[in-house]
């Protein structure tokens, strides 16, 4: 069972419409994958057609000590299960900011999931923050995956992510994760800002930026609206190839170790 | 003087493009406007042409007592000033989570700002998040103004700052902001989901919701890639054109009271 990270403290680049299409086309494939929803906002619990529930949620868990097992849910495809977020998640991390251990809580709490129903693939959508929330993320995961969108504020928002906070986590000891891939997102072929921002990002990390790209399309916007995955709402659209073209990719790139 | 915080806690809506653009029309048109970039990403102080500086951020002031004047710096149009941001700012959140009072010490620390140099307006750049920082800023803040993105999550994150983060921190006597503005941003006139959440949003609030509308243009993201405002980049352009309607209407609507 791996655990992925998908993070990025800038707003608003696809973490959350990655960590929900992702994981739906790693479930057509067959894989079992949990989405742990780690934003307070609770747009993937929402996206995958659930109900935010102050009941369930990780804030239980985390500073309740209640068995993570219990705040898993079913979704609407097989093999894709939700640990749902709620507007409560937000309460973490004032708490566990009083308390030493808070970037080794999220780690403790979620052990018990290598036991659980032969996950294939646990995958934690990240708030757009650098909270202990997100900080909990990077330290509790194998894998770090980055959706960088490709606008200007995006190269910097890589180079905090990886040099400043990666990289200070990994020296303190408190992260082992590693910069698994970087993921170009609502790329806009028609801008030359965006394909400038592409080559910046590969000539720097040739080998973790992933080969495909996720291009602007209404339907990824749309889809959530309909609490359906793009390979539901829109299976034979853009989107959906994108998203399972890069699902294979990330098969494919394990296979590689 | 009015101090102005521009939240939303969703992830790139155009929090930062308003809080540059809207001040520096705002500017154009001879009021004397401070920028408080609140974010530790420090977009708004890039976009303004500042480089993000350790020694000169709020966490300063906020953390060891120095005077905010100190951290204040022109920007190179007449009449705006920015008091940057930097990755340190991060820091504050944990540091302020355990003391007692954590809402308060932003307001005490802008206070001298009522006697320096006749400031017309201040004007905070929140960050994409629920903690310290942004519920910092609506605590401080007269109004609040919120950018909201023409797209399906749009409408849960105005329902959240709106309806749970503000009415109870109201209710706790911790925020007497009053929601002064929605204004929609990103729209993309051909798609339907876009002119939905244009409807439903008016719907709602149609006192607080702006008649301008902040259309999507590449260039309003490819002018902080040059460190320039709108107006300076593209004065002819879409992205200009709205910006100067939105500070007219912001003008405009402080006149009726
Ligand atoms: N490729 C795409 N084409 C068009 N719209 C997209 C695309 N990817 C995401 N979106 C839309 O853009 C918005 C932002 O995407 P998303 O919510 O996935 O980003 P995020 O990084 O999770 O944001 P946050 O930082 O707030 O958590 C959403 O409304 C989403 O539906
Ligand atoms: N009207 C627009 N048209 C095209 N691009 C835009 C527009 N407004 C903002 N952008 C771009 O979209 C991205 C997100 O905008 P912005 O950074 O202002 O949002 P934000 O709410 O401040 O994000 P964050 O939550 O990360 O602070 C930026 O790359 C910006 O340049
Ligand atoms: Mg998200
Ligand atoms: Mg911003």
């Amino acid at each position: 069972m791996k655990i992925i990270a998908i993070a990025n403290q800038k707003g608003g680049v696809g973490k959350t419409t990655t960590a929900v299409n992702l994981s739906a086309c790693l479930a057509e494939l067959g894989k079992r994958v949990l989405v742990i929803d780690l934003d307070p906002q609770a747009n993937a619990t929402t996206a995958l057609g659930l109900t935010p529930d102050a009941d369930v949620n990780l804030y239980h868990p985390l500073v309740e000590d209640t068995p993570v097992e219990e705040q898993i849910r079913e979704t609407h495809l097989e093999n894709l299960f939700l640990l749902p977020a709620a507007l409560q998640l937000a309460g973490v991390e004032v708490v566990l900011a009083q308390q030493g251990n808070h970037h080794s809580r999220l780690k403790e709490v979620l052990a018990p999931l290598t036991e659980l129903d032969q996950l294939d693939y646990v995958i934690m959508d990240s708030p757009p923050s650098l909270g202990i929330l997100m900080t909990s993320a990077l330290a509790t995961a194998d894998d770090l995956l980055v959706p960088v969108q490709c606008e200007f504020f995006g190269i910097q928002a890589l180079a905090g992510i990886y040099q400043e906070v990666l990289a200070s986590m990994q020296e303190a000891g408190l992260a082992h994760a590693r910069l698994e891939g970087i993921i170009l997102t609502m790329y806009d072929g028609r801008t030359r800002l965006a394909r400038s921002v592409i080559e910046e990002v590969r000539s720097h990390f040739p080998k973790e930026t992933y080969k495909t790209i996720i291009p602007r399309t209404v339907r990824l916007g749309e889809a959530p609206s309909h609490c359906k995955t793009i390979i539901e709402y829109d299976p034979a659209g853009v989107g959906a190839f994108a998203y399972r073209a890069l699902a294979d990719e990330f098969i494919q790139r394990r296979r590689e170790y």
